[in-house]
């Protein structure tokens, strides 16, 4: 499961920075049927710390939210 | 309440995200 939550975040994280900003969500729009609006409501789901940037255990958090409809601690 | 609303959307805007990443790896449509 962490692989796979890695290779979610890598596609996200194209530069490699170990974050993701909104500007990565965006240029998903390319890659994933959803629109600008979407990518941008799900990084605000993901960063609830309103930091402006997703790490992977916050990635890691919201994936586990959509899996087990709860958040890791 | 809109707040709860808007969280009830956002989770399935994350459904969405992640199915969509879990397409594009396994290459389904």
């Amino acid at each position: 499961l962490l692989d796979k939550t890695k290779e979610f975040f890598q596609i996200c994280d194209v530069e490699g920075k170990g974050f993701i900003t909104q500007t990565d969500m965006r240029r998903l729009h390319s890659e994933l049927p959803l629109t600008v609006q979407e990518l941008e409501d799900v990084f605000d789901s993901l960063d609830i710390d309103r930091t402006g940037f997703l790490t992977l255990e916050a990635f890691s958090s919201g994936f586990s939210l959509f899996l087990h409809g709860r958040r890791i601690p | 309440d809109p707040n709860m609303k808007a969280g009830a959307a956002n989770e399935g805007v994350l459904a969405n995200f992640f199915n969509s990443l879990l397409s594009k790896k396994t290459g389904a449509p």
